[in-house]
């Protein structure tokens, strides 16, 4: 390579150098070089320029690019982290990294909490969590009356706002999460213990040791 | 199915666009 910068810098606007990103994540370096070769398929599903842009992940997560999804839309949003609407790769390691089996719990509820913070006031307010029963029925394409809704909302933030001022904080959040530890099953991937074995392509490749 | 007794953060963990498990479909 000697002094010129390595192919994928100069192709990749945000590359970041996986030493970097294993250093700060529960990611190996040959973790953080399987997980480029993800994110390059992933950036190039719709728009071939590195990033990965919201109808990508929409489309990876849902099938669907045209369809919204306000779930794809809330993780998109948390993954973008500089809030300039594409998601770059050093953003996708850190984000996913949350998502490792060895990552801290806390971490995980923390990330949920953020997620079901819709409107990011610092809480988790009755008519966002209605907002989310009614957008999870819709992509199922599941019918509850309103009636019904209405119970299993009140129901469940009755539950979680032990102080009962109308929102759940995010220490009412840990304390619910722990009671319910099943609220965040999807917050750990299995896959990322062996994605050096979903994408091997790099391992022939790789210059650096773990 | 019971709705009424349903968890509603339970329910909308089983979003598909929070799967991202799906992200390592080929």
């Amino acid at each position: 390579m000697g002094c010129y910068p390595s192919k994928r810098t100069k192709e990749t606007p945000g590359y970041e150098e996986p030493t970097v990103l294993a250093a700060e994540t529960p990611f190996t370096v040959s973790e953080v070089e399987a997980l480029y070769e993800l994110f390059k398929k992933l950036s190039r599903s719709v728009i071939d320029d590195g990033l990965i842009h919201k109808e990508e992940l929409q489309l990876a997560l849902s099938r669907n690019k045209n369809r919204r999804n306000l779930f794809a839309d809330r993780i998109f949003d948390l993954f973008d982290v500089k809030r300039n609407g594409v998601i770059e790769f050093g953003e996708f390691v850190r984000s996913l990294g949350v998502f490792h089996p060895n990552a801290p719990v806390e971490d995980k509820i923390h990330f949920t909490f953020r997620l079901y913070d819709l409107r990011q006031t610092g809480f988790i307010e009755r008519e966002e969590l209605k907002e989310m029963v009614v957008a999870l029925l819709h992509e199922s394409d599941l019918l509850l009356s309103d009636d019904v809704v209405e119970t299993i909302v009140d129901k469940t933030f009755c539950d979680a706002d032990l102080k009962g001022d109308g929102k759940i904080d995010p220490e009412e959040w840990m304390e619910f999460v722990s009671k319910n530890p099943s609220l965040i099953k999807n917050m750990t991937l299995p896959y990322l213990m062996d994605i050096t074995l979903a994408f091997p392509s790099f391992v022939l490749s790789t210059e650096v040791e773990d | 199915m019971a709705p009424v007794t349903m968890n509603a953060f339970e329910l909308i963990s089983t979003s598909q666009g929070l799967n991202l498990s799906s992200l390592f479909e080929k």
